[in-house]
């Protein structure tokens, strides 16, 4: 465990609590893709089954717990409670575009090929572009709620602490993992225009557009 | 590449 880790771990769920929170408050979902909830909570399912093989540590446990179970709640609002300001009109990216060739590439490229670990590589290659339909229902609407730029920027910075942390790891501890830092990469750079926006538009006129 | 024998990360 280093800063970055430890730091990005704290913006992914700080992420995961303000989006939660914003639906909770607001009682709507309008302008959320409910589409890259649903990624998300498959993203955690498929990388947290080896929370039932082994133990890593109590601060691990716990966080795959709570973002398992704020990943399923986020969802259930959209699709079940406040399922009447869901804005399916709007939230029209195939999600079968993302899966079927990321199940495919997690079956081809893996570190073994092992059901576990096929679902682990399957987890952290969705991960990478599960935000897509969230960006592309942005870009077609033209506009996303100031607080809605606050949880997708604090997801960018998740993963671009996670790319400290794996240089980190890679000089202190010789760790490095190829699947993880080459989708951890590609995760980036996808929120690199959103941060460019984030910067210049959001600070500026508190309205995204 | 190294084969990483436990996933730690989150």
């Amino acid at each position: 465990m280093n800063v970055f880790r430890l730091t990005g771990d704290l913006s992914h769920l700080a992420a995961i609590i303000i989006l939660l929170l914003k639906i909770w408050k607001t009682r709507s979902c309008a302008g959320i893709s409910g589409k890259s909830q649903i990624l998300f909570a498959l993203v955690f399912t498929t990388r947290y089954l080896d929370l039932l093989t082994s133990f890593i540590s109590l601060y691990n446990t716990c966080m795959k717990i709570i973002y398992v179970g704020c990943a399923y709640a986020t969802v259930y609002l959209i699709y079940a409670k406040f399922r009447a300001t869901y804005d399916g009109n709007h939230d029209t990216f195939r999600i079968e575009f993302l899966v079927v060739p990321v199940g495919g590439l997690a079956f081809l490229v893996n570190h073994d090929f092992s059901p576990l670990e096929i679902l682990w590589t399957f987890s952290i290659y969705l991960e990478s572009v599960a935000i897509l339909p969230q960006l592309f229902m942005i870009s077609k609407t033209g506009e996303a709620e100031t607080i809605t730029t606050h949880y997708l920027f604090c997801l960018g910075v998740y993963r671009a602490l996670y790319l400290f942390n794996w240089i980190w790891r890679f000089y202190f501890e010789g760790f490095f993992d190829m699947i993880a830092i080459v989708a951890g990469v590609v995760q980036t750079i996808l929120y690199c225009d959103f941060f460019y926006l984030y910067v210049t538009k959001v600070n500026a006129v508190q309205r995204f557009q | 590449t190294d084969v990483p024998a436990i996933h730690d990360e989150l």
